[in-house]
């Protein structure tokens, strides 16, 4: 990348470094609670990420009814 | 209900993929369940076209986003039959829809469902367990930086952007989670999956549940 680029990288990858430290805060540490760090996105801004990566819309859908049976494979 | 439960131990589940920067997960997460349900059903494990849903689910707009739910109901309003990948190459960008003549050979779907689940994950355990992996929707902010074990906070519910595939749970340890499977590659979580925590709506992931059948 050009520098500009690589200036832009560098202080992505300097906000997923706090993003993470905040992120593993509330982690204990057992490795079940989720863990988080530098991975393929760290040199993403978050809205990079949002923009490329986040773009599934919701659907309004019913709520799920309880009388509906599931006990066997046919839908219902 | 078995105390926990993968369909990639049935081996019906394809590889985990990689979306690049195209923003089709809506497209990952029903192809994966369709190619489940298929070999579900008896049939070879075949990996169906991610491309050709991008392309020609006229009501989502193709690596610019969509839903998983449009697309299902396009699917199964037109009975349009999903080629297998090698036939229609997965690029990384919209382009013009292929068609294929009636005498190739594709799988359509004869319906499908969708739910709002939320406050009801013991039924998506039984929707899972009866009828094949699930596609749902998530909030996926705090996914950038995941590199392991489950997911119990820094997620919202209502507030999705984000498609990806169930494949199965584990109530055995002191922490239920649901096994996901994401379409961001294998380098990303665990090989490619997350674990979020069942019961409590985690992302989302109960807000939005479909399952197809084919």
């Amino acid at each position: 990348p050009g520098e500009g680029e690589g200036k832009k990288k560098e202080a992505a990858l300097r906000e997923s470094i706090k993003r993470i430290n905040n992120l593993n805060s509330l982690s204990s540490g057992d490795n079940i609670t989720a863990f988080y760090g530098i991975n393929q996105f760290s040199h993403l801004f978050p809205e990079e990420f949002r923009a490329i990566y986040l773009q599934c819309r919701a659907f309004k859908v019913p709520k799920y009814n309880r009388e509906v049976s599931l006990e066997g494979t046919e839908k219902p | 209900l078995p105390a926990k439960f993968d369909w990639r131990d049935k081996k019906v589940i394809t590889q985990v993929r990689n979306q690049e920067t195209c923003g089709g997960c809506w497209a990952f997460s029903i192809v994966g369940a369709i190619e489940s349900v298929y070999a579900i059903k008896g049939n070879v494990l075949e990996e169906f076209s991610v491309q050709q849903v991008i392309d020609c689910s006229y009501n989502n707009v193709g690596c610019q986003g969509g839903s998983t739910v449009a697309a299902l109901s396009w699917l199964n309003q037109t009975h349009v039959k999903l080629v297998k990948d090698s036939e229609y190459l997965f690029k990384a960008e919209t382009g013009l829809c292929h068609y294929f003549s009636r005498s190739d050979f594709g799988v359509s779907i004869i319906d499908y469902a969708a739910y709002d689940l939320s406050g009801q994950e013991d039924k998506m355990m039984k929707m899972l367990f009866h009828w094949g992996p699930l596609a749902v929707i998530v909030d996926a902010v705090s996914w950038q930086d995941y590199l392991g074990g489950i997911i119990q906070h820094h997620c919202s519910s209502g507030e999705a952007n984000h498609a990806v595939l169930i494949t199965g749970y584990d109530t055995t340890g002191s922490i239920p989670y649901w096994i996901v499977r994401n379409s961001w590659g294998r380098t990303w979580g665990i090989d490619g999956y997350a674990h979020i925590k069942m019961g409590s709506n985690i992302c989302g992931i109960a807000d939005e549940v479909s399952a197809v059948f084919v």
